[in-house]
This record gives structure tokens, sequence and C-alpha cells, in this order.
């Protein structure tokens, strides 16, 4: 407990480089911490007290405020270079709780309370009348369309049987009617076109791809994702992702790169 | 601030540590 009885706490600017270096390690815990969806970066500092501890060192209570940025969890990219999610496209905000113990100069979180919730609809659409609100993982639409696109996907897969690991984020577009998934995938030890019970496929940890995005259009019209490059990350022989997904509308297609060099495809399409 | 009581003392910025900057948006 860091409160002693009698004791007063210092009081500190929010935007002190002190307070910020202490959010900073808080925001770090959070992306250390996080098992799915997205990576946070700091937006706001709202409160800051500093408690003296005894024997020795202070203990940073915070309270503050981050935005979901488009770097899956997994993504090696410091947070400081991720793009936050703009609100055009539904923003996400993290509202934390920490105490960090600040003790020989170093910063260690002790206490971390977190919980998110996305922009309001009134405010999407108030900024942007068309705009496609986020929509709920379990809504039958965005179960749909993952499962179309996951068929879609093994089917053009020359290798391994990709399996689905989560549903990281999903929209129902107005303007044409459709639902917009991004879905992260892993390689399993099966070969996609021997596949008869996908229950005794095993999943390959070290292959979990980066969310794709898929838009559903219609019922069974599916458009990928161009691919991009993506940070490398070390991939062991065995199964590769297929590089051209399926588009069932060539109109449609997003272009790919002429000759994109093999690492960056390893995880398909990607945002 | 010490001042004779026939000048009045202007008031200074007020000063609100808290909350801080808005790095990117509030939602």
């Amino acid at each position: 407990a860091p409160h002693i009885s009698g004791l007063v706490y210092r009081e500190l600017d929010c935007d002190d480089p002190e307070t910020e270096q202490a959010a900073l390690v808080a925001v770090d815990y959070i992306n250390n911490h996080v098992l799915q969806g997205y990576k946070h970066t700091l937006n706001q500092i709202d409160k800051v007290k500093v408690w003296p501890r005894r024997p020795m060192g202070e203990v940073f209570e915070l309270e503050i405020d981050t935005l979901e940025t488009k770097c899956y969890f997994l993504d090696p990219t410091p947070v400081a270079n991720c793009t936050v999610r703009p609100l055009t496209e539904h923003a996400v905000e993290g509202d934390c709780d920490f105490q960090v113990l600040k003790q020989d100069g170093q910063f260690t979180v002790l206490f971390a309370k977190c919980g998110s919730s996305p922009d309001s609809a009134e405010d999407v659409l108030k900024v942007c009348p068309q705009c496609p609100l986020l929509a709920p993982l379990n809504d039958t639409k965005v179960v749909h369309a993952v499962e179309v696109a996951l068929t879609a996907f093994n089917t053009q897969s020359n290798g391994s049987y990709f399996q689905l690991v989560e549903v990281s984020r999903a929209q129902h577009v107005p303007l044409p009617p459709s639902t917009y998934v991004e879905f992260a995938v892993t390689a399993t030890d099966c070969v996609a076109a021997e596949v008869t019970d996908p229950a005794k496929c095993n999943p390959l940890a070290e292959k979990v791809s980066r969310p794709a995005w898929v838009a559903l259009l219609g019922r069974r019209k599916v458009k990928w994702s161009s691919l991009q490059p993506v940070p490398p990350q070390p991939q062991p022989d065995g199964a590769e992702m297929p590089t051209t997904p399926s588009v069932a509308d060539p109109a449609a297609s997003p272009s790919l790169p002429a000759d994109p060099p093999a690492a960056a495809l390893v995880v398909g399409p990607v945002v | 601030t010490v001042a004779q009581p026939s000048v009045p003392v202007a008031a200074g910025p007020v000063v609100r540590p808290c909350p801080g900057r808005i790095r990117h948006f509030k939602i």
C-alpha cells in the first residue's frame, strides 16, 4: 500500500516531463500486457498525485486517457510510430488508473486498471455522416463475413490451412451495404488442400498474422485488402500464406505490388 | 505579492496543471 497515513502528496503538472515519463511507462505496460486487438497510445494525462513511499521512492498515482492505434498488439512497431485510429474509423478510447513507483530513477508499475470504449455513434456521425460504425464482434453478419472470408482464403492457400485467431474489428458499411471485418489468422500443421477435419489441425503459434481486412459485399462477394509490407518477423520454413487472395469482383480488387519482397508477404493481406 | 492597498494587483494567469494537453483528439 503506497499511502502512508499523515503524509501529503506532491502536486505535479500533468505535462511535467516526470509525469509524462511515468505515463509512458504505464502505456508500455498496457501494450506489453494486452492479449488481443490493437496497441494504445497516450492521449492525455488527466490527474497525477505523487506520494512519498517508505523507506524510499515515490508513487505516481495517475489517471490517463489513451487512444487505439492501428498497430496490432503483436506488431513489433514502437507505439510512437503507430498511426492513431482516426475518428472516421470509429476511434476507441482507453481510461486507466495507474500506480507507478519511481525508485532510483527507475519506474515500475505497481497497479493498473484500464477500460476501453468506442466513441459514441452520435459523435462519429456528427463528424462523418457516412462513416461505418463499429459492430459487435459476435454480430451475425460479422461472424458470417469472417467465415466466408476465411473459407475463401483457405481455398486459395497452396500451403498451410489457416485458423481464426481472433476477430479484431468489425464495421457495417452503409454504402455499398457490406460488412468490414479485420481478423487475425494462424497457420496450422495441416495442408489446406487436404483438410477433412479442421478441428484436428494444430495452430503454429509463431505464425499468427496481423489482422487482414476483408469486406463482404452482399452475400458472397469478398474484397480483400491489398498486400502491404510489414515489419520483418522471423518466419520458419514451412507453410506459406496465399499471396493472391480470391477476389470475386475484379473491379474491386486492390492492386498488388508488382514484385513485393517475399518477406513482406508472410502475413497475407494486411491493413 | 506585496502591493500598496491603493494600487490594484493585476491578476496573474490561472495555473491549471491538470488535465494535461491532448496529444491527438478528445472523444
